[in-house]
């Protein structure tokens, strides 16, 4: 579903370079869960953000199934997204200006879900990750691990098939953790939905399929788990 | 040298209530390394807010030994932070038009510190972190564990005497994390910076004296480690 070969991302500052892609080949098969890991620097976010089509690598190729991201405007590849996909950022990303239901039901709503509809959807899916009584707090309202959980509902709540996760519990304890993450091995084995998750967590990682371990720009080994 | 009693903090929006301390009792001695756990959105950054005064709490008393910050004004409060105390904010808190050298120097240019110096310091302190070669990277050009780490650079420039740590090592891998935690608990050993850190990593949590566990918006349990 997801193929990439020698994908390379060189950053020009002024005279510096920094080469954070250095040849990736990578292969997702449809309804699998992938997990990335690799120290801090390694290149793990701007590989998920070249694959999912927020950033353009600067050489290689990508092949999304089924996709042409490639032939759209902005708008469309915008609306596309919305439907298709769910992100859910390093740094979460949360609109300040809006309550947390009203960023979750977003997707929803730039898809063209009645609003009805999307305010049942985005309060189910803050109830999936406990936080069903903050529909109405705004991100400077919330904690940390809640801001990260808005953020997961967000990316689920529009059945999306694909989802790229980078990081999705690393401001939460154990105990959320795994609220979170069997919540997203349900769907994926239920549903079928395929996970990229990039993570620094050797436990969350060990739940998926196959575990990518990346170094300096490049892959440098894989693990079956599954 | 931090002492709070009865501390309480209560967040109204709207006629919404939301309780998130309900009277904290705490006592950090000098040269203490104190560790705060607890599940997402149980006040331990409330808390740590509060006893640094960056938050007012709305009942309870807080003495921190040797501090007038309630007969300070504004830019007092300022400069005496910079001055005497570390912040490591849970969501970092970089300048994003600073490079990361521009970053690290902040404090000690608020607490007077002449301009070459300052540099000299924030470049020991960047390549304390791991991170001697990137300061002319904004945050932007940085990677989460990358920005983390600068935040963490920052916090120790100047020798405070205490630092107060939201989740210092969140968004990093494990060798990464552990790099961070030795500057932190060397400069606990054999300067006595006293250090107050929030963490969700139980083995970070286990390099500290004392573990607090909070639950709820109050101290469950404690426990002696060392
Ligand atoms: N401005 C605010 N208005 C209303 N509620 C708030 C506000 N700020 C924080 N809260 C609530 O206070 C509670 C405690 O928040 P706090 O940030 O201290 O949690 P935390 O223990 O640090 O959690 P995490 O581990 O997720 O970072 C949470 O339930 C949060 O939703
Ligand atoms: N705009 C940019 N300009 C220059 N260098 C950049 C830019 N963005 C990222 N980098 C560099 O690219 C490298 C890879 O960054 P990336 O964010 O992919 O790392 P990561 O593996 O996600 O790290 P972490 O685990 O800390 O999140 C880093 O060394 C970073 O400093
Ligand atoms: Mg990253
Ligand atoms: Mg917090």
């Amino acid at each position: 579903i997801v193929q990439a070969r020698n994908l390379e991302m060189t950053y020009r500052n002024g005279d510096v370079e920094t080469y954070a892609l250095r040849g990736v080949d990578i292969e997702i098969q449809k309804g699998e869960m992938v997990a990335v890991m690799g120290p801090s620097g390694c290149g793990k976010t701007t590989l998920l953000n070249c694959l999912s089509g927020i950033d353009q690598a600067t050489g290689g190729e990508i092949n999304i199934e089924g996709t042409n991201l490639v032939d759209m405007n902005d708008n469309q590849k915008t609306k596309y997204r919305a439907e298709n996909m769910g992100f859910i950022f390093q740094t979460f990303n949360l609109l300040p200006v809006l309550t947390s239901i009203e960023n979750v039901e977003l997707p929803l709503l730039v898809s063209g879900t009645d609003t009805k509809t999307a305010r049942n959807k985005a309060q189910a899916a803050l109830e999936a990750v406990g936080l069903g009584e903050y529909g109405h707090h705004k991100p400077a309202q919330l904690s940390g691990g809640q801001r990260q959980r808005v953020t997961v509902a967000r990316s689920l709540v529009n059945e999306p098939y694909i989802v790229w996760a980078d990081e999705p519990t690393g401001a939460l304890d154990s105990e959320t953790a795994n609220e979170v993450m069997s919540l997203m091995t349900n769907l994926n084995k239920n549903q079928g939905l395929t996970i990229l998750l990039v993570t620094h967590n050797r436990e969350v990682a060990e739940l998926s399929n196959r575990i990518i371990n990346m170094k300096d720009g490049v892959i440098s080994s894989e693990e079956i788990i599954n």
